[in-house]
């Protein structure tokens, strides 16, 4: 199963056309590994993007240099998906001790 | 299914035992009918919520794309109140004593069972595509609408990728199959999440569809109803001016072929969680997600055409 470990969703905020152009050519960067949950396409929209461990300090230092401003949406998802999990057999154990 | 937990989230095992056992409860009014098959050979399954033959339809659909696991949850929540108020809601039985309610909880079911399995943010289907090592397609740009437009990808690796072709995926086929044999459908809903949206066609060109005054303002209405519940924001409008461009998309394939309420929803949330929204939330979305629904088909059961 894969993990998530390390991975961290940002939420990016474009504040002009330029901005949002540059996050679409990062869209197209394949080898960074990045997952758009919520794609560029329009500056009064935020973008969240799944960004793998490997590709963190790379995708920072990118914002950071352009001045673009983001948030940690999730600090780490899998620890989200643990919680999920964790959620999940409570609810099963629950449902069959009932 | 009253002991059902749907609070939880649940394999694509528990859903079908789920759908089996409500069809069991309920005979005469709820049926399970097979549209097709999965890549992976996985049954396509939908409830039919019928009182009488020769009904126009109405179509729910939710889990498409596989990761957005509020929908399917979602689902599994609507196809119970719909058994739990009719006969007892006045709006709901007088809409099922016209019209057959059709849901598919559970549209991409091998992307839905690799979510639980393997990956859990996949959200495609997942054919192979030959001369690349990514698999699967994005079942929402495979439809034959504008298909290969802009707001589709054309790479294999992309979580966009639209297919070699419209109508590639058999999850795809299997509705567009259905839905044209049907012939009578007149409201056609596709639940996604997230980020809080109602939104119609279209979504491959600027230019308004036809009806565009009545669905922004059956929007408005819908997203009203929901608000009321839990104060949940919507926005609404068409797809294109709301969200982006996207071709290939479901809705606009659905409005294409005469279904004038065609709509998507964006459920919950609008980005604290994305995905992997708490189990904690899945019945307040469904509650409020089906007032929306119900103004839909109460319009489109008042507005014929």
């Amino acid at each position: 199963k894969e993990t998530f470990e390390g991975h961290q969703v940002l939420r990016i905020t474009a504040l002009n056309e330029a901005q949002l152009d540059l996050l679409k050519e990062l869209h197209d960067k394949e080898q960074l590994g990045l997952d758009f949950w919520m794609e560029p396409s329009d500056v009064s929209l935020p973008i969240d993007v799944r960004v793998p461990f490997h590709s963190l300090q790379d995708i920072r230092a990118f914002l950071m240099y352009h001045e673009i401003y983001y948030d940690i949406m999730i600090q780490d998802l899998q620890d989200v998906l643990d919680e999920e999990q964790r959620e999940m057999l409570r609810a099963k154990s629950l449902q069959s001790r009932s | 299914t009253d002991d059902f937990n749907y609070a939880s989230y649940h394999t694509l095992n528990e859903i079908n035992s789920f759908i089996d056992q409500l069809v069991q409860e309920n005979p005469g009014f709820v049926s399970k009918i097979v549209i097709g098959q999965s890549y992976e050979g996985r049954p396509l399954n939908i409830l039919k919520f019928s009182t009488g033959a020769n009904r126009p339809g109405l179509w729910i659909d939710t889990g498409i794309h596989s990761r957005e696991w509020v929908t399917q949850a979602s689902g599994i929540w609507f196809s119970k109140k719909i058994v739990t108020d009719y006969g007892r809601d006045a709006e709901l039985t007088d809409i099922l004593n016209k019209y057959d309610i059709f849901l598919e909880i559970v549209t991409n079911p091998d992307g839905f069972q690799f979510t639980h399995t393997s990956n859990r943010m996949w959200r495609k289907t997942r054919k192979p595509n030959p001369g690349s090592s990514c698999v699967g397609v994005d079942p929402n740009r495979n439809w034959d609408a504008g298909f290969g437009g802009p707001g589709a990808s054309s790479t294999p690796c992309s979580e966009t990728y639209r297919g070699p072709r419209a109508h590639s995926e058999p999850e795809v086929k299997a509705i567009v199959d259905f839905v044209k044999s049907h012939g009578n459908i007149k409201a056609f809903v596709s639940i996604h999440s997230y980020s809080q949206m109602l939104l119609y066609p279209y979504g491959y060109t600027k230019t308004p569809c036809k009806d565009q005054a009545e669905l922004h303002e059956l929007a408005r209405k819908a997203i009203t109803e929901l608000s009321s519940l839990y104060n949940t924001q919507y926005r609404y409008g068409s797809i294109i001016t709301t969200i982006y461009q996207a071709s290939g998309g479901t809705v606009d394939w659905t409005y294409d072929q005469g279904i004038k309420y065609s709509y998507t929803f964006e459920l919950r949330d609008t980005g604290r969680y994305g995905f992997v929204l708490p189990a904690n939330q899945i019945i307040p979305t469904a509650q409020e997600t089906w007032l929306a629904l119900m103004t839909i088909m109460k319009h489109a059961k008042n507005n014929p055409y």
